[in-house]
């Protein structure tokens, strides 16, 4: 899937089986990717799980899960809200398209996220303060997380090498012999109808339908971009051109 | 070396109009941990800092001083900025669940962060 960070950085990455997003005082977000295609590198995200942890009088312990085909617009034991507590409303699930799109709210922490399930796979969307992001216990012993860190280099694709083949190679087909083909031109002519400007959505939805050729990851980035807009702070900072690529030995994953 | 940040934050959580004296003693021990928490973090960068260094020991004194042992709680980092010593309006108010209004209450607003995960 595609990466965008808490710092802006924008990555391509394999990731496949379980992998932490996020995980602070407040808050953990696992996301479970597969492949897309049977061998293939490419994976998407095919289960989301969100913890809210117990928090004062706000909140209990809430479990939210998602799977492909099933986006459920309550937690785990089926209430909608946080509990019993006398701050409970102040997490709440809105459904905003049956099946295919849920909001939660988490107003104690000023933390909203959003799922959408996309095709057959989720995509995962959030705002929280950096100060949410930053509240962990112990820093330097803190695991990875994708939100925070970025993916680790071995998981990185080197997405701009790919892109190159690509437009070199035109029209050559991409993926496997079962696969809808999408030459680079009318992966590109798909892509603009939907994203016009030329940005890393663009490019990522262009990836997505030659490795894949499913027409559904159009829209993956599509909403992806939309979500951005609703959520992200600085609207100078929506459109990202240059990916994060610091692929030397030695380097962190992600620039800070 | 942000160790200046680290004591500034225990200053706000310890004084002001309503300071945390001796008879808030949990409450000044969650303050403490919470700063030796926030030195420990700072540890790599402020090696040899004379700042640093003093709180390290300034925080062994009052922790010994106030009888607070080293494991427990720590303050919550956006509860820092709400008065201190009224646990029963944080309790029953709903002020509290509501991040944005009791950030602004008593901080500058907050910075948000987006992160996104999509596509294959």
């Amino acid at each position: 899937p595609h990466l965008r960070t808490f710092t802006d950085s924008f990555q391509t990455c394999k990731i496949q089986g379980a992998w932490p997003l996020i995980d602070n005082n407040y808050l953990y977000v696992q996301v479970t990717n597969t492949p897309v295609l049977p061998g293939s590198t490419a994976t998407a995200t095919s289960k989301i799980t969100i913890i809210f942890k117990n928090f004062q009088e706000c909140v209990d312990q809430k479990e939210y899960q998602a799977e492909m085909d099933e986006l459920p617009t309550a937690f785990t034991d089926g209430s909608k809200n946080g509990g019993d507590k006398s701050g409970a409303n102040s997490l709440k699930i809105i459904e905003k398209v049956a099946g295919q799109h849920i909001e939660i709210q988490a107003k104690y922490i000023g933390t909203t996220i959003v799922v959408r399930q996309v095709g057959r796979y989720l995509t995962f969307a959030v705002r929280m303060p950096e100060e949410v992001v930053n509240a962990v216990e112990d820093k330097d012993n803190q695991g990875l997380h994708l939100c925070l860190r970025g993916c680790p280099l071995n998981q990185q694709i080197d997405f701009q090498n790919f892109h190159t083949q690509a437009a070199e190679s035109r029209p050559r087909r991409q993926g496997s012999a079962t696969v809808e083909p999408f030459t680079y031109e009318m992966a590109t002519a798909k892509c603009k109808e939907k994203l016009p400007v030329e940005d890393l959505y663009f490019q990522s939805c262009v990836f997505d339908l030659l490795t894949t050729g499913d027409v559904n990851f159009t829209l993956a980035a599509y909403y992806a971009f939309e979500d951005v807009k609703t959520l992200h702070s600085n609207k100078d900072k929506i459109h990202i051109f240059e990916r994060t690529r610091d692929l030397r030995p030695g380097n962190r994953a992600s620039r800070q | 070396c942000r160790i200046l940040k680290c004591t500034s934050d225990f200053w706000a959580a310890t004084s002001g109009p309503h300071h945390l004296g001796a008879e808030e003693a949990p409450e000044y021990c969650i303050a403490l941990r919470a700063y030796a928490h926030c030195t420990r973090r700072t540890a790599r960068t402020c090696r040899g800092d004379l700042a640093y260094h003093s709180a390290v020991h300034g925080i062994e004194d009052l922790m010994n001083n106030h009888n607070c042992s080293k494991d427990g709680p720590t303050s919550q980092p956006r509860l820092r900025t709400l008065p201190a010593g009224d646990s029963q309006e944080r309790s029953d108010s709903p002020e509290i669940c509501h991040y944005e209004k009791s950030f602004h209450k008593h901080s500058a607003p907050p910075n948000y962060t987006h992160c996104g995960l999509f596509g294959d």
